[in-house]
């Protein structure tokens, strides 16, 4: 690998200036932000997404000629994207190349996408043909992953992941047998009651049933997945699931057990036994408002700092006392990144403002507003507006954002 | 079969443009043959080419692939 220079500082925002029009927008907003995951899974670099105004690393799509850029492009083959290197942050991509995902037909915009921003984090071109450093396009890779070149390279630049640290003492490493278990049937997202539900890394609204997972947007339902077959190592039939943008931890609970990952993999250590708080939890959420989680059981609830060592002796507490309005045993709860908070049970949801009160209306129906189900008989619950839900955040982060509320004004009032 | 002034121009631009060959500041503005071979050389094993200096059809094959803006470091000192 070869060091080109590199950025003062670990925590680098983004900017996506136009998108390419070979691909659906999702599709290529999907491909640039698993480009930014490449890295930071590798190296103590964090990516926040802004949609306006100045960012570290800028990416756009031009053609031939730019005003902005000096450097042309070549039409279609040839010169795919060129990029700056530190700290300048410029990521061009030729637009008049056939941008795929998924495909071995055009050019690949994931993995050109990843090979620029090492550019931009300050790698050079690597002497290895099949790194994602080395010069030449090698072709679609449907299990791309970088080379120890690559990890090598960002790894000398900004350092290793550093080991991550929290409320570890907390709980006791535990030991879980890892022998296979029957899947349960395919559940229909249409009916019967969801086990969690959680505001995942990216945005993506994951929905838990039984053995299977899956994700939620505005305009339909992703596949059903065997949790498993996403997050090695974790059972089926769960009781709670939380993300954290703060910390960037996914939280799984089940029994009195809790998984920790980020993205799809476990962190070292667990399972864990859950000591300090009641086990067969019903529901989880993070609250953006003051960066805690909630966890739920019963009519009580306990508040978690993940990065202090929370003192429980005050908890739990009456839900009914924090959100009012709420129901007593949700089977599932998460928030927005606004602050607003879902509750849900049997087949409906209620919605929290962000000063935790039910609005007017609900609950509502799950099947019909979240899961894009339309029944035979007319649903007589209102639904649309501005007070629908939104299964996908209007702020896609790759690694969260924080509220800038004043935190101890907020905790005031929670306690 | 013998290659044209053009495909010998376009093999040029390609080792200049991506940093194998470097225009002396001084002198005349035409490289040395030995230079283009030396750079030929560079590029080849920077491929996983066989090295030869010579812009044989695999080294041409080489060239027209799509890839990154950016120059190459590699020069017979950073390969060595």
């Amino acid at each position: 690998y070869l060091m080109l220079g590199r950025w003062r500082k670990k925590h680098l925002t983004f900017r996506i200036l136009n998108l390419p029009s070979t691909l659906p927008l999702h599709t290529a907003r999907a491909a640039l932000l698993k480009a930014f995951e490449y890295w930071s899974n590798v190296a103590p670099l964090t990516f926040r997404e802004v949609k306006a105004g100045w960012a570290d690393i800028r990416l756009s799509f031009h053609g031939r000629q730019s005003p902005y850029c000096s450097n042309t492009f070549d039409g279609p083959g040839r010169v795919l994207a060129h990029a700056d290197i530190p700290e300048l942050g410029s990521v061009h991509f030729d637009e008049d190349e056939l941008w795929t995902e998924r495909t071995y037909q055009g050019v690949n915009l994931r993995i050109i996408a990843a090979h620029e921003l090492g550019h931009a984090l300050g790698l050079g071109h690597s002497r290895y043909t099949q790194a994602l450093m080395a010069p030449v396009y090698s072709g679609y890779q449907p299990h791309f992953k970088l080379h120890p070149d690559d990890v090598a390279g960002i790894q000398a630049l900004y350092g290793k992941k550093s080991p991550e640290t929290g409320d570890e003492q907390e709980e006791t490493e535990i030991t879980v047998p890892q022998g296979p278990t029957e899947p349960s049937p395919m559940p229909d997202p249409c009916s019967g009651e969801l086990d969690a539900i959680m505001l995942g890394p990216r945005g993506k609204t994951y929905a838990f049933k039984g053995s299977y997972v899956w994700t939620m947007t505005d305009s339909g339902l992703g596949p059903l997945f065997q949790v498993s077959a996403l997050w090695e190592g974790l059972p089926g039939n769960l009781d709670a699931a939380v993300y954290s943008p703060r910390t960037r931890w996914i939280y799984f609970f089940k029994g009195d057990k809790v998984w920790r990952y980020i993205n799809f993999k476990m962190s070292p250590g667990f399972p864990k036994k859950l000591n300090r708080v009641g086990p067969n939890l019903d529901a989880a959420l993070y609250w953006p408002v003051n960066q805690k989680v909630f966890l739920f059981k019963g009519s009580k609830y306990w508040q978690w700092d993940e990065l202090t060592r929370t003192d429980f002796s005050h908890y739990p507490k009456p839900i009914k006392g924090l959100f009012t309005g709420a129901p007593n045993q949700p089977s599932a709860a998460m928030s927005r990144q606004d602050g607003r908070v879902y509750f849900f049970k049997g087949k409906q949801y209620w919605h929290l403002n962000r000063q935790l009160r039910v609005q007017k209306g609900y609950p509502r129906d799950i099947a019909h507003n979240w899961m894009h189900c339309h029944p035979q008989i007319p649903d007589t619950t209102p639904s649309g507006g501005d007070t629908s839900p939104s299964a996908t955040g209007p702020d896609h982060s790759v690694t969260g954002t924080t509220s800038d509320t004043t935190l101890s004004s907020i905790d005031t009032t929670l306690n | 079969r013998a290659l044209g002034p053009a495909e010998k121009e376009a093999a040029v631009d390609y080792l200049l443009q991506y940093g194998y060959l470097q225009k002396p500041l001084e002198g005349p503005g035409d490289f040395k043959l030995e230079d283009i071979k030396q750079a030929l050389r560079a590029f080849q094993e920077a491929s996983e080419l066989s090295v030869s200096g010579q812009l044989d059809d695999a080294t041409r094959a080489r060239m027209r692939q799509p890839r990154c803006g950016l120059e190459d470091p590699f020069n017979q000192k950073t390969l060595k």
